[in-house]
Order: structure tokens, then sequence, then C-alpha cells
């Protein structure tokens, strides 16, 4: 894949995401 | 003529001997199979893996025999609502799950063997207008069903005795869901396809919904089978029973996408197509079990790919008994099962 066309990546997506994301 | 359209492809690639016959198991009560899988299965102190077959109104245990003999050691009937398929509970031991229903499923249930009694027994787990459902690890169960009123998707942790331990229920995307998948590695992971052609992504211990991802339109009615996340990025194998020929990449049956999980953004990575000759809309129902994917195709035969290389593998040609009506991985990558719908299963080693 080109990273460029992902966007920018996060290892810890899962973690982030269930920080943000509305209970 | 199968063989006929099979010929070039015999000497250029997929070749059938890549699939061994192995053993053969003949249900002669069963006029109708909808499905076949397997279970481990704990007895007298030794686990082995069993086989479990389906027809619309019994379900049939059998245990190995011999190397190559199969024998059934009990059968559930299961009433007047039809089986209409069986759900792998991938690492648990003792417990088969069954869909059953007309339309759609109607009532999920646990086959089990109970040592209180000594005898088998099945319990119903839920029931609803349920649209799809998957095993997970650790006896877990996760459904969606919807009604006019409501949209609901719930996980149940499953007792060992054919009951609920706990239920969490899990935020509803808009879309009806159509199939969900384990994340490989994350245990509160799980990821869903949507019949609005969306990937979602959950996290199983809140019941949060994470993301919603577009696949794109051009693949409709996608299905998820298997994810896994590596390097920061979310791989999803996505089957497609309806998707059209095109020039530039032939039929696909299966495709790996990329998802980035931050930005929602996809690519895909691998297209795994029909063999040469088969055209057309053609692909049946598959099955996935780590980087191999099967498929049963409408001229019968079952067609085997390596998913990361996009190449089909192995082909088993409809036979003289008639036209392979199911595809099924056993448990533990003992094999790839097949089975036709008169009630004969023959498992080959890939």
């Amino acid at each position: 894949c080109n990273e460029s066309d992902l966007g920018p990546i996060s290892l810890n997506w899962f973690e982030e995401l269930s920080a943000e994301a509305p209970l | 003529d199968v063989a006929e359209l099979l010929t070039p492809m015999l000497t250029d690639g997929p070749r059938e001997e890549s699939l061994q016959l192995v053993s053969e198991i003949k249900d002669s009560s069963c006029s109708c199979t909808v499905d076949v899988s397997t279970v481990w299965w704990e007895a007298a102190g030794s686990r082995e893996l069993r086989v479990v077959t389906a027809s619309e109104s019994a379900v049939s245990l059998w245990e190995p025999l011999a190397p190559d003999c199969w024998g059934k050691v009990y059968t559930w009937h299961l009433g007047e609502i039809p089986v209409i398929q069986i759900v792998p509970l991938l690492d648990a031991c003792n417990l088969v799950c069954v869909a059953l229903g007309e339309l759609e499923i109607g009532e999920i249930r646990l086959l089990l063997y109970s040592s209180e009694t000594d005898s088998f027994k099945h319990s119903l787990v839920k029931t609803g207008n349920i649209k799809a459902v998957v095993g997970l690890k650790d006896q877990r169960l996760v459904s969606s069903s919807r009604t006019m009123q409501e949209h609901q998707v719930e996980m149940v942790l499953l007792s060992e005795t054919g009951g609920s331990k706990d239920r969490q229920t899990l935020m509803p995307p808009e879309e009806t869901v159509t199939a969900f998948a384990e994340v490989e590695g994350m245990r509160e992971a799980l990821v869903g396809t949507t019949a609005g052609n969306t990937v979602v992504v959950w996290n199983l211990k809140t019941g949060q919904l994470l993301r919603k991802m577009n696949i794109g339109y051009s693949y409709p009615a996608s299905i998820c089978h298997r994810a896994y996340s590596d390097s920061g990025l979310l791989f999803v194998v996505l089957s497609h029973p309806h998707a059209k020929e095109s020039e530039s990449c032939g039929s696909p049956a299966f495709r790996v996408v990329a998802f980035n999980p931050r930005t929602g953004r996809s690519a895909g990575v691998m297209f795994s197509c029909l063999p040469p000759g088969h055209v057309g809309r053609q692909y049946l129902e598959g099955d996935v079990w780590d980087t191999t994917g099967a498929a049963v195709l409408t001229s019968g035969a079952v067609a085997v790919w390596d998913l990361l290389r996009g190449r089909c593998a192995a082909v088993l040609p409809p036979g003289p008994g008639g036209h392979w009506a199911l595809a099924r991985w056993a448990a533990g990558g003992a094999g790839l099962l097949a089975g036709r719908r008169d009630g004969t299963f023959h498992l080959y080693r890939y």
C-alpha cells in the first residue's frame, strides 16, 4: 500500500479511537 | 463440460492433486445437507476433532474410528424450524452452535453433552430476526438482529452448560450488518460488513462503534471473513459473491483490503479471482482459514486460493457423485471439508 493514499497511520489506532468514540 | 473448462488450468496452475482425499463420510439418513463443520470434543480424557453435519431437521456428530473411517456418535433432532447453518465456535470444546429459521435466522441454539444428566441436549441462546452471527474465541457469540423498530448487535458469553454467562450490547450502525469477523490477535476488536457496503469496527469490551469505512461501490454485498491488524493498518478479507467480471481483474472471489482506521481510507492489497474458464457470477459460498480461501462455484467445483498471493492453488471438480455444495475449512488447519447435498462429505488434506 502507498502510505500517502491511506493518510497518517497510528500503531495505537484501537486505543485512540476507543478514547474518542462516544460510549 | 466442467472437465473441459478445467483442462487449461490444470496444466498451468491449480492442481487437483494439491488436495488429497483423506476420508469420506456418508450420511445415508440425510436427504438435504445444509452445512458441515468441525468441533473439538473431549471424552474419556482425550480431546479430538470431530465432524458435525447438518440437514434441515437434524445435526449429527461424527467421531474418527480409524484413519479413513467416521462413525456417528449422536444426532440431535431439532423439531419444526429448519437448520440454516452451523456457527463455528473456534476454540470451544463439546459445544456446537446452530442457527435455525425459515428465510432468515429466527433462533440460535447450543447443542451439547451434559455430564450431569449423562445425556445430549440442546438449549436456546437467542431469538429474533437475526441477520448475521459469528462465533469468536473464548466462547463468545455476536449476532445482529433487526426489526422495523429496532436494530440490535449483541455479544453473548456462552457457558459450558448451554446457557449465557453474560451479555454486552454493541452500538449498531445505521445499516444492517451482513457479516462479522474477529480481528485476530486483538481480543476486544470486531469488524463487520454492512448492507451499505461499509466495514465497521467495534470495541467489544465497551460496545463502542469505533469507525465506519467505505468499501467502495464496485463490489456490492461484500462479506467479511477474516481481519487482522498489522503496522497500524487493518487488513480485511472480503468475499464478493455478486461481483461482476471486469477486464482488469476477472471475477474476484476474495479480496484483501487494507484500511487505515485513523483516516477511514482503504487500498486493495490483493485480488483472488475465479480460475480461467469460469465467467460471470460463479461464486456460491466460501470459507477462509488463515491465508487460504475456498469457494463453491456454480459449475459444482470447489476452488482454493492462496489469498496473500492472489493465486488459485487447487480446483476440485465435481465428481461422478454430483456437484459440490459446501466447502469448509476444518478447525486447526486440519483440512478442507467438501459436501454434497446428498449427505456425502469428503475430508481433504491441503
